[in-house]
């Protein structure tokens, strides 16, 4: 799976996810890469999140639109918001991955449970930051 | 005030004991060039939205990345491709699911979001809806990769599922099969 989630200078929120799915998945099985709200969701008013991990545990969990919910009605910080739900939520209910968030005033969040998570970010004027490995 | 992004290209387990300096190489590279144009689009006052489609149209034509080429295969030998966006502005998203032969899902899931009254299309209606729309096709050779087949034999073969037949295409399968296509999945999801 692969994902971004953008910030412009407007101001606008943007998130994209693309994925293969899994290997010999069966039935036409779908996981939370296309579901809105599970594996991608943006919104001016509270975040984006592009996310990738075992697909039926971000669907159930609903984990683009929690994040972004926490933020908005706990007042969480994007950091805290996705820790809550990855390190947390996720966690205790089995499930692996990870997520890369967005704030309408630019502040980046990343959060796995796994070994590695292929990520980078940057913003607008300072070096990029790019990383494999916990 | 200024624009950010930051990217993924899966998560999983990933072992740094294991992991050689050349793969770690290749896919820090191949972030690097997907932030390198998405840092483009928004360096010339492009949208979100524009900047978040061409960042993951680079990711889908990069073999390395379980997306667009390179994507892992179904039981039945088929790349089987979903993807999504959402624009944050408007709150329009689209998003599609058993994408089989569009190059890029991601540029299939904006014409669902920008061309339709929908948000979601599935399968052989969403393809058709992408040929009507100038959305960029691609054969079944276009996706594959050795790497991912391999991983699909040897999937196949813990489960006691028969191997389908190569896609039409990509030729037969290589003697003997190189060392790099028969290393095991570096990452287990997404």
């Amino acid at each position: 799976t692969v994902g971004v989630v953008v910030r412009d200078r407007a101001g606008h929120l943007a998130a994209a996810t693309s994925t293969g799915g899994t290997t010999a998945k069966l039935w036409g099985r779908v996981g939370d890469v296309p579901i809105i709200g599970a594996g991608t969701y943006a919104n001016d008013e509270s975040c984006a999140v592009s996310a990738t991990g075992t697909g039926e545990y971000f669907i159930r969990l609903g984990v683009a639109r929690e994040i972004c919910n926490l933020v908005t009605y706990k007042g969480l910080s994007l950091q805290q918001a996705a820790d809550e739900v990855i390190q947390k939520r996720l966690t205790a209910l089995g499930g692996d991955g990870g997520i890369i968030a967005v704030a309408p005033d630019g502040t980046l969040a990343w959060s796995f449970n796994t070994s590695g998570m292929y990520r980078a970010r940057q913003s607008e004027g300072q070096a990029p930051v790019i990383g494999i490995f916990r | 005030s200024g624009w950010a992004l930051a990217i993924h290209g899966g998560a999983g387990v990933m072992d740094r004991e294991t992991m050689s300096a050349d793969t770690q190489a290749a896919y820090r590279a191949a972030l690097q060039a997907a932030l390198d144009k998405g840092a483009s689009v928004l360096n010339q006052g492009g949208s979100a939205l524009d900047a978040a489609e061409n960042v993951v149209r680079t990711l889908e034509d990069d073999p390395l990345f379980n997306a667009g080429r390179g994507a892992v295969f179904t039981a039945a030998g088929r790349n089987e491709l979903d993807a999504a966006i959402m624009d944050g502005a408007t709150v329009k998203a689209g998003a599609v699911a058993g994408i089989t032969g569009t190059r890029n899902p991601i540029s299939l899931a904006r014409a669902v979001m920008e061309k339709s009254p929908h948000v979601m299309l599935i399968g052989a209606g969403a393809e058709t809806f992408g040929q009507q729309n100038g959305v960029e096709q691609a054969a079944p050779a276009w996706f594959f990769t050795e790497r991912r087949w391999q991983s699909l034999k040897r999937t196949l073969a813990e489960r006691g599922l028969p191997v389908p037949a190569r896609p039409p295409g990509v030729g037969p399968e290589p003697v003997p099969v190189a060392k790099t296509d028969q290393m095991p999945e570096d990452r287990k999801f997404g």
